[in-house]
């Protein structure tokens, strides 16, 4: 919060002053009345909409300097800003009408995503450093239509106003952003990429530098655009020096933050039989340059540089992978060993002989921090 | 994933970030404060806000951080509303 400030009364006033030529009015105001609800829904203020005088949050759109001392900047940048409960200025909300605002695409800036979370600094609420969070400052897609309140946004919204003593049944929730403290956590992926590890769990990844204790928390969207989230597998080629990304029978190849050309590709393009729906697990493997794709009990072995299956495959993975009994959910290749995720448990190979070194946990790589 | 090379451009554009979120103020006149990098010590707070890695100087990740669309409401709590 900013300090504790907050409106001394639960029922408040908005004003729409003026519309952004992107949307239709009638668009702006379900955005506008949308973004006020999502507050609403989980506290005991209420919103009316007046269309004269001053209200509580006047709401305008505007260009470069617009009177308040804090101008705009034009195309991308600041987006929009909103100023902490007083009166006069204090909760009113001004859009940046050099951006192109959208209803509901993921062209440009959806105006309710971005209302919703100027209206939390209406209300009274600072950033969150919690990158699941509305009140994150990085804007990112999500579809309005699915949206519900983050329980980090909802906790503090509530620790000023408290909680809805009439709320809608049955109330929605948010899944919280991933903790890389849960023990219990199931990674959906893991991968390298160059020289960092990427853990990946529902739509969000962790960046681990090795010169670093802290891994990096971030939306996937937020690193590629176009990625999918909840994804199944993940791998760093290095002979082509692209991410893959596997979800359903598709795969997204990234070059650096772009998606290369031609993707998303079905699973088929890599030599996998047509009737596979998913890959559950891949790694990359650095001394024979070959790909191994983990599908239930089975696994296929790829060939990176002549682009082709190899012959044999696939084979049973407790084949190869001594112990591996229980589902493959991740795999990766670090320092020449290779890692085996089972749930919340990782398995430490030597892939030459398929010796079992150790059973440790995510927390051995993902630290808790 | 290496962005092109850091210019003066992006360094120019990184403290006027800093400046509009930080609270990065330019110091002037003859005073010199020994081992005190004013810019230095507002680019850690903001990447330990980000969750980046703290190195203090202008890397990629940082700098495109930095270009992501975004909020207009600065990221010290205070200072926009003290």
């Amino acid at each position: 919060t900013f300090g504790g400030f907050k409106w001394e009364k639960n029922s408040l006033t908005y004003r729409i002053e003026n519309y952004t030529p992107d949307m239709s009015a009638a668009e702006v105001d379900d955005s506008i009345e949308r973004a006020l609800q999502v507050w609403a829904q989980v506290t005991p203020l209420r919103f009316t909409r007046i269309y004269n005088g001053i209200a509580d949050i006047m709401i305008s759109f505007s260009r470069q300097a617009h009177g308040d001392g804090y101008p705009f900047d034009g195309p991308g940048g600041t987006l929009a800003h909103a100023f902490a409960p007083s009166t006069g200025i204090g909760g009113d909300a001004h859009f940046d009408d050099d951006e192109d605002f959208t209803f509901s695409s993921n062209r440009g800036y959806v105006l309710f995503l971005v209302a919703a979370h100027e209206f939390g600094h209406s209300l009274g609420l600072s950033h969150s450093d919690d990158p699941g969070a509305l009140m994150y400052p990085i804007y990112s897609f999500s579809n309005p239509e699915t949206f519900v309140l983050p329980q980090d946004d909802v906790n503090g919204i509530q620790s000023l106003y408290g909680a809805n003593e009439d709320p809608v049944e049955p109330r929605p929730t948010a899944p919280p952003t991933p903790n890389a403290c849960d023990s219990t956590m199931t990674l959906d992926a893991v991968a390298t990429l160059r020289g960092e590890m990427l853990f990946f769990k529902d739509s969000f990844f962790w960046r681990s530098y090795p010169q670093s204790a802290t891994p990096q928390q971030t939306r996937i969207t937020n690193f590629w655009p176009n990625a999918p989230v909840n994804i199944d597998a993940a791998y760093e080629s290095q002979q082509s020096d692209r991410v893959l990304l596997f979800k359903g029978r598709q795969v997204w190849a990234f070059s650096g933050y772009d998606l290369v050309s031609g993707y998303p590709k079905p699973l088929s393009s890599l030599g996998l039989p047509k009737t596979t729906k998913k890959v559950d697990a891949a790694l990359y493997d650095v001394a024979s340059r070959k790909t191994l794709f983990f599908v239930g009990s089975n696994y296929y072995s790829y060939d990176e540089a002549k682009e082709t299956m190899d012959e044999g495959f696939p084979k049973r993975v407790d084949e190869t992978f001594s112990g591996m009994s229980g589902k493959v959910t991740a795999a990766f290749q670090y320092r020449g060993f290779t890692y085996v995720y089972s749930g919340p448990y990782m398995f430490e190979y030597s892939l030459r002989s398929g010796r079992l070194f150790r059973v440790l946990r995510n927390s051995y790589f993902l630290r808790c921090t | 994933a290496p962005l092109s090379q850091i210019n003066q451009q992006d360094e120019s554009f990184a403290k006027n970030y800093l400046k509009t979120f930080f609270n990065l103020t330019e110091e002037s006149g003859p005073t010199v404060r020994r081992g005190f990098n004013p810019a230095a010590v507002k680019l850690m707070e903001m990447q330990r806000f980000f969750g980046l890695q703290i190195t203090g100087t202008l890397d990629t990740d940082t700098l495109a951080m930095m270009k992501k669309p975004r909020c207009g409401v600065s990221d010290q709590k205070v200072a926009r509303f003290s």
